[in-house]
């Protein structure tokens, strides 16, 4: 494993971390898109079927059981926590999801490296989890006022999918025949998504203001 | 085999 992949799941656990804190200390999810977050438990759910048919190493597994049970215990706290649930944006997070899951599933069935059940749902989650922030982002984008949890969530969250680049294109040119492209378009189409908010993090970090979004 | 290269990341 090399540095920028490691460091790309490290920031990826940064983010839940980072969700978790919010959610679990201060008991809040306001400005967190429960959309997104049932999304990317989909993701999870579809992408690690061979959590107990395919032995990688004892990091993977820790890091899929983790990543599997922090997006549905964040779905549990906004949907059920008596607490949590109060402070959940519903009017405003209000994305469809089969928007977003229908076509990621028709073209995972078109396109994929192989026709089968566990690859086709492999490929789902590829697809899915390059789109599933979009609920969020529009979310940020309605609610005028992001806290400094949920605009660090999302940053992590953008500069782990970077880190991934990084990671594909050292592993190109260090593995043989290292080529995966549906994993590296799904990638670049996600970290493309979260340029914008890149941009205005960076200006407000620059000049010390509060993130905000134009509409 | 190919199939795993891409399938241990996560």
């Amino acid at each position: 494993m090399n540095i920028f992949r490691f460091a790309g799941d490290m920031t990826h656990l940064a983010s839940v971390l980072v969700l978790l804190l919010k959610i679990h200390t201060i008991k809040s999810c306001a400005g967190i898109s429960l959309k997104t977050q049932e999304l990317y438990a989909l993701v999870f759910a579809t992408r690690y079927l061979d959590l107990f048919t395919d032995y990688i190493s004892l990091y993977n597994t820790l890091m899929k059981l983790i990543f599997l049970g922090s997006s549905f215990s964040i779905v549990w706290y906004i949907r059920y926590h008596k607490i949590v649930r109060r402070s959940y944006d519903k009017d405003q997070d209000t994305f469809r999801h089969y928007f977003l899951v229908l076509p990621c599933l028709l073209l995972a069935l078109l396109i994929n490296e192989k026709f089968t059940f566990r690859e086709v749902m492999w490929t789902f989650s590829l697809y899915l989890e390059a789109v599933a922030i979009l609920p969020q982002l529009v979310l940020l984008q309605r609610t005028r006022n992001i806290d400094n949890l949920t605009g660090q969530y999302v940053f992590l969250l953008g500069a782990y999918r970077a880190l991934y680049i990084l990671n594909w294109i050292y592993r190109y040119f260090t593995e043989p025949h290292y080529v995966h492209w549906i994993t590296w378009i799904s990638g670049l189409v996600q970290t493309l998504l979260y340029a914008d908010f890149f941009y205005y993090y960076f200006q407000s970090w620059k000049n010390n203001v509060k993130l905000e979004l134009p509409a | 085999s190919q199939d795993t290269l891409a399938k241990d990341e996560l």
